[in-house]
């Protein structure tokens, strides 16, 4: 069986808040080693990998590999349920037909239970090769949130280019231009502000900013996002979550002129 | 203007 505790629901709800729009039926693959989600979007574009490691929950336990299949439209609506500080935990047998959500608040002892139904979900798998990528952003989530919402009033598609002076967003649109360039940056005191640029080559990508925008309401997750850029492959967009969880997105570039 | 790309160009079967 499995039976896995999460000191608060906050980490859950907003893990499916943040992929709900963009995947709604995926397979929740339990095993020893923790809880993990791939899914692509319909147009298989963009891709979800989240894994949420044993050591984030307290206690884990799963004696025998599950896949919980999760509509994420009914998830979130049990989720609702749950207040952001109570205890979670989740519970399913060896061959389940419902998952058990159970939300605890100790101030209060109020205990609610929920079953959702699960199904079967023959779902494609893709290998994700290990890509040594020839430059890693960090910036502080809320900041890569506001360029790809701002760029995105002016167009549909977004030019990363990175070098070593900085990572430049630029679009072109119908009303005009825009282009935000940041700069590395160290602030000792605000770490999280940090913007670290780490290259072996320069890169110039172009990517869709819809899916962006969509990868950005992880951003309450972490305070900092990692862009991972290649020249030629998808876009990685890692938010880490405590306990080296994770939460990834993939998108394919836009090719050709 | 440059076309989208799907992840099956880039990520193959397990």
């Amino acid at each position: 069986m499995l039976e896995a505790r999460l000191e608060q629901a906050d980490l859950l709800k907003k893990v499916v808040d943040a992929i709900k729009d963009l995947v709604q039926d995926c397979n929740f693959d339990c095993n020893d080693s923790g809880v993990a989600l791939q899914a692509m979007d319909n147009s298989h574009v963009a891709l979800v990998s989240m894994m949420l490691k044993a050591e984030s929950f307290s206690p884990y336990r799963c004696d025998r590999n599950v896949a919980l299949g999760v509509n994420l439209t009914s998830l979130t609506k049990v989720l609702r349920a749950a207040q952001n500080e109570d205890i979670l935990t989740l519970k399913a047998e060896d061959a389940p037909d419902v998952l058990n959500l159970v939300f605890e608040n100790t101030d209060s002892d109020r205990l609610s239970e929920y079953d959702l139904k699960l199904m079967d979900i023959d779902q494609e798998h893709l290998g994700i090769p290990d890509t040594e990528y020839a430059a890693t952003i960090s910036l502080p989530s809320v900041e890569f949130r506001r360029i790809c919402v701002d760029l995105m009033a002016l167009s549909e598609s977004v030019s990363i280019e990175t070098s070593k002076d900085g990572i430049k967003f630029s679009c072109a649109g119908d009303i005009g231009n825009g282009a935000v360039t940041l700069r590395p940056n160290t602030n000792v005191e605000k770490p999280d502000q940090n913007v670290e640029i780490e290259l072996t080559e320069p890169v110039a990508l172009t990517f869709s900013l819809k899916y962006l925008v969509n990868f950005c309401k992880a951003a309450g997750l972490s305070k900092t996002v990692k862009l991972c850029l290649s020249n030629e492959v998808p876009l990685l967009v890692e938010y880490a979550l405590a306990g080296s969880s994770y939460l990834r997105f993939y998108l394919a570039p836009k090719i050709g002129d | 203007p440059p076309t989208q790309a799907t992840l099956g160009k880039f990520f193959g079967k397990p």
